[in-house]
């Protein structure tokens, strides 16, 4: 599989509008100046696939994620990431003949929502379906900004751990 | 569980050699069990050697350099068990030009299995993408959108992006 | 002493929303006491603001926007009480092109009154200097030479540097 | 006052031989493949002017910053860092007429020597005499590779307290 789009909406800097970034497979270079939203689009993916460290995505609370509106523009009042997962080869059985499209929403009271295809579930649900691709939210598939180098400095046991978590 | 584990760790540490004599051309490292006989008692330490330079603690190694080994070892890890999808934020930040250029090779040779995303301020990164998005402030609010390859005069983040 | 502090505070405040404006232009910034009645007992909170954009935490601002923001406030308390010499070690790892070049023009407006030592990888910044020294390897030990300006055709740490 | 030159003997990657670095006034840059030994010649600053953190030297014991060798060369038996400031200015009063070289050499049983200007003298000392120029090897005035963003971390408290040590 591989992700084909990601939609935002009142996400962080995207505004209080849609937002579709498509993808293809193979090696994607997103460029931009500092501050434009190059990794906000990360925070999103992180976000929509159910990654609960707000740290990681740089927000005190949920409702940091939330686009706080600009000179010209008015808040949102809920942000809402949907990453839509290929399932050509039917790695999500259950929902064969269409892709896996999974969106997480947090309205201003900090309330959250999973969707499944349009049908809300839990956390556990978008986990499951995201374990048969071997994707974790948390994974190291995710190289932060400014995490690269942290990477030397794990502790000998933790990486001894990490080896055995892989099998 | 003990020949599983065993059986990871040597074909990781296979790869991890050969990614990293690919980014640090005439290096060589590997990844060492503290215990040998009894895996699961002690952690992984890792050893990399820079062409001519003798074994320094990992902790020693330039920022560029302790980039080449956790990307050789993120490397490794994927030929043993692929992600479907690779995010990478800026992880060329430390790098001087051929290294990012070596870097960026091993990520296509890589991105024909899985994909990558990866975001880069480095011109001799981008010019090896498949495609590329350009992302800018447009009335203080992000906008996305796609760069043909052509259009990639300038490096990027540079007076192109500013000129958008 | 609350007086004296008040004092360094304010003076220190107004340099440091000059110099970020310097290098985000359009942008504001300032320091802010937590407990401006007794600022002994309540922290210093940093708010900016890019231009366009509306305040968010510190916290959420992009890795160059935070560069900035750290560089801004040595900058304001550099003009404060100057310190001999700084030592800037690749702080342009974060900035796109024209980030770099404003920063490079600080450096260059600052060192005509503190000595400044600045490794980077970045041409926009190098071309600023007074001097430029090359690092290499050679026999695998470190050697350092003087470069004059005209031999610096090529982005440093490039193709360049390697053929030395 | 400024730092008109750095000598390394023994010292990491500067091998066991005298490497001389002459600064001017001013902007000065350093350029170089990674690797190379940039950041080392900072480290070689900090050490000569009595930074005690060898975590931030990158080194776990005094004696991992002698130069350990290379496939064709020996390693140092010890590592000294000299640092000459200019003092033309006579701000190193007891110094007049000389320029003030601070030296610490640390040997491969890990005993360490300061000297001020060829005569060995505490840590100290070499603190007291820096002060005057208002240099401190801790100081603020070191911004080391990866840590400008952390700057942007610190917390309220700390930043007062920093303000406040400044008066
Ligand atoms: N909830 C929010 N509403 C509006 N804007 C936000 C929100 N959260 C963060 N931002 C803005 O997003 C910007 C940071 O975006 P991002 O980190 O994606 O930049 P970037 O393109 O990765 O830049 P860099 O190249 O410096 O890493 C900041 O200017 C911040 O103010
Ligand atoms: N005691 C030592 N003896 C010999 N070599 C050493 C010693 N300590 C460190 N080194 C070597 O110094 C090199 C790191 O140098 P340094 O950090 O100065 O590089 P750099 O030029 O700053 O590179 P970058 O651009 O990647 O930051 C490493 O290859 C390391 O092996
Ligand atoms: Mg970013
Ligand atoms: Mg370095």
């Amino acid at each position: 599989t591989y992700i084909k789009e990601i939609i935002f909406k009142g996400f962080k800097s995207f505004g209080d509008q849609v937002v579709s970034v498509k993808l293809d497979k193979g090696f994607t270079a997103i460029i931009g100046p500092n501050g434009s939203g190059k990794s906000n689009i990360i925070d999103g993916l992180c976000f929509s696939l159910g990654r609960l460290s707000k740290k990681t995505m740089r927000a005190e609370n949920l409702k940091d994620l939330i686009f706080v509106g600009t000179k010209t523009k008015k808040p949102a009042s809920s942000a809402e990431v949907t990453v839509i997962f290929d399932n050509s080869q039917n790695l999500f059985p259950g929902f064969t003949g269409q892709d896996l499209m999974i969106s997480r929403e947090v309205n201003d009271k900090g309330k959250g929502t999973y969707r499944l295809n349009g049908t809300r579930c839990t956390r556990e649900e978008i986990l499951l379906k995201l374990a048969l691709a071997n994707v974790d939210p948390d994974g190291f598939n995710f190289i932060l900004q400014g995490k690269i180098v942290e990477l030397t400095h794990m502790s000998p046991e933790d990486r001894r751990i990490f080896i055995e978590e892989l099998v | 569980k003990t020949r599983q584990f065993m059986r990871a760790f040597n074909e990781i540490n296979l790869h991890f050699s050969e990614v990293f004599t690919k980014l640090s051309p005439g290096g060589i490292s590997k990844m060492i069990l503290e215990n040998p006989a009894k895996p699961f008692e002690g952690g992984i330490v890792i050893e990399a050697r820079p062409r001519g330079k003798k074994i320094t603690s990992i902790e020693s190694l330039s920022g560029g350099e302790k980039t080449l080994v956790a990307l050789s070892f993120i490397f490794a890890v994927e030929h043993f068990q692929p992600s479907p999808f690779y995010v990478m934020d800026e992880i060329d930040a430390a790098l001087d030009g051929p290294n990012v250029h070596r870097v960026s090779m091993v990520i296509k040779e890589f991105a024909t299995s899985s994909q990558f995303i990866v975001i880069s301020h480095r011109e001799e990164n981008i010019v090896n993408a498949d495609k590329i998005y350009g992302v800018s402030m447009k009335d203080s609010i992000t906008d996305v959108f796609s760069i043909k390859m052509e259009e990639m005069e300038v490096a990027p983040g540079d007076k192109s992006m500013e000129d958008m």
